[in-house]
């Protein structure tokens, strides 16, 4: 049996949210110590690590290691049917072939459940080392989103170079070009507020905007997203969500032909 | 230019 319960449930709605265009569908895998899901976009150049952990949940309860089967479309569909303030609880047997949801409003006056319908999904699951990176920025999500946001209406790929002058995000496209230079900030008080530059050696890569502007739709998650690079190696796009765990996204660098 | 796959940079776990 497994079961999971969350009392803050617009977490779950704004994780279906972020992750439903780029994968449209994956395994929850759950376990004693949480949930994960990785999934990769149609494409297979980007990879979605979703990683909830089993404490960050307000009840949690895995008797055995299963791999629910969900279509992110569908899942959406029913969250939803879940309000902002509602508790929200996934619950399945033992090889159930649905997942369901419940949810309860804050006063408990309204409770209501629904059944996803489970799918067989075949995926490879990828291991990604834990490296040291040439650059890590963090920064506030708004901001990152705003500069990918603001470059895609410019051109399709980005360049993003880290020096000790700070992270410079150029695209150009029909309409002409466009720079963008973050500087390492700590000024402002609030920690969410400052963009804080781990530089090691230069680094200076390539992406496709359309991804990295898909990410950004994990921003309501987190204040704040941590971006890491490596020459020749895909960007990892960090958001950690309050206690509970962290969605991270790698995209592959364009290189030239 | 050219973007390989995910799993080119990534191997099986």
């Amino acid at each position: 049996m497994f079961e999971a319960r969350i009392t803050q449930g617009s977490v779950l709605k704004k994780l279906v949210e972020a992750l439903k265009e780029l994968v449209t569908e994956g395994n929850f895998d759950v376990s004693s110590t949480g949930l994960t899901l990785q999934a990769m976009d149609s494409s297979h150049v980007c990879l979605v690590s979703l990683t909830l952990r089993d404490d960050g949940f307000d009840h949690y309860r895995c008797d055995r290691n299963m791999a629910m089967g969900i279509h992110f479309g569908n899942l959406s569909k029913i969250l939803k049917c879940a309000g902002n303030e509602d508790t929200i609880t996934l619950k399945a047997e033992d090889n159930a072939d649905t997942l369901t949801l419940m949810f309860e409003s804050a006063n408990q006056d309204r409770i209501s459940d629904f059944d996803l319908k489970l799918m067989s999904i075949e995926s490879e699951h990828l291991g990604i080392p834990d490296q040291d990176y040439s650059a890590e920025i963090k920064m506030p999500s708004a901001e990152y989103q705003r500069i990918v946001r603001d470059l895609t209406s410019i051109g399709d790929t980005v360049l993003i170079s880290a020096t000790k002058e700070g992270i410079k995000f150029s695209t150009s496209g029909d309409v002409g070009t466009a720079n963008i230079t973050l500087r390492h900030n700590t000024t402002p008080e609030k920690p969410e507020e400052q963009t804080i530059i781990d530089l090691k050696e230069p680094v200076a890569l390539t992406f496709a905007l359309r991804y990295l502007n898909n990410f950004s739709k994990a921003t309501p998650l987190a204040p704040q997203v941590k971006l890491s690079l490596t020459k020749d190696l895909p960007i990892f796009v960090e958001y950690q969500v309050g206690d509970l765990g962290n969605v991270r996204f790698f995209l592959a660098p364009k290189i030239d032909d | 230019m050219k973007q390989k796959q995910i799993s080119q940079f990534f191997g099986a776990s």
